[in-house]
């Protein structure tokens, strides 16, 4: 039997809002140790990689391993319903054809109750080993979520070129061009809003705007996002949760 | 032409 309370559900909210426009269907796997998630969108160009450690739970029971099919666009529209600050639990069965979702107003004896159908899905895993990277960026994630919104309008194509200086960000569109540049600085007073660059070797990687556009989504989830970018290889993407993480790979585009 | 990358180009389905 699954058991997980959230102390507010507003975690969940964001971890779905973040996802649900890349993949639509996916499993929620269920372990002593937490809930993950691995989903790859329709195009086969972006995955997403969760985990909500067990830590994330204000309680959290899993007796044994249970997998939720969860329509996200479904789920999506009953946890709107709960108040960002509700508690939030999660209660499922061992063989599940359903999950009980429940929120409880703090102040208020108010209890919603709220079953979502589980799905049966076929769900190919791809096995993602660590990978060397040749660049790391932590940078806000508000400042890169701007970044590729402002970008986007220009090129359906956003480039990403790190030198030893500096991260630029680069669009070449029919009407114009355009390019954000950064420098790492660090921030003492307010560490977040640092940016941070680790380079081994030069990147020059171009990928799908619309891709971009869907992985800050995460933005709400955290203050900052670390980018690994390598030569001709998907670049990693993530936000770390309180325990856990949300991470999405996208496959860049290159000439043959 | 530059082409978008299939994610099954870099990793193993298991």
């Amino acid at each position: 039997m699954l058991e997980g309370k959230f102390e507010e559900s507003s975690l969940m909210k964001k971890v779905v809002d973040a996802i649900k426009d890349s993949v639509k269907l996916c499993n929620f796997n269920c372990t002593e140790h937490g809930v993950t998630v691995q989903a790859v969108d329709d195009s086969r160009v972006l995955l997403i990689s969760l985990l909500i450690g067990e830590a994330s739970f204000e309680e959290y029971r899993c007796d044994r391993n249970i997998t939720l099919g969860i329509d996200l666009e479904s789920f999506n529209k009953i946890i709107k319903n709960g108040n960002s600050s509700d508690f939030l639990t999660l209660i499922a069965e061992d063989s599940p054809d359903n999950v009980l979702i429940i929120f409880e107003d703090k102040k208020k004896d108010r209890v919603s109750e709220y079953s979502l159908k589980l799905m049966d899905l076929d769900s190919d895993f791809l096995q993602i080993d660590d990978m060397e990277f040749d660049a790391t960026i932590t940078m806000p994630s508000s400042e890169f979520a701007k970044i590729t919104r402002d970008l986007k309008t220009l090129s359906e194509s956003l480039q990403i070129i790190v030198t030893k200086e500096n991260v630029k960000f680069s669009s070449d569109g029919d009407f114009g061009t355009g390019n954000v540049v950064l420098k790492g600085f660090v921030d003492m007073d307010k560490p977040d809003e640092s940016i941070k660059i680790d380079m081994a070797r030069p990147i020059n990687l171009t990928f799908g705007a619309k891709y971009i556009a869907d992985i800050v989504k995460g933005t709400s989830l955290s203050e900052s996002v670390t980018i690994k970018l390598a030569d001709k290889s998907p670049a990693l993407f993530e936000y770390k949760l309180p325990s856990g993480f949300l991470r999405f790979y996208l496959a860049p585009k290159f000439d043959e | 032409a530059i082409n978008q990358k299939k994610l099954i180009q870099f990793y193993v389905k298991t």
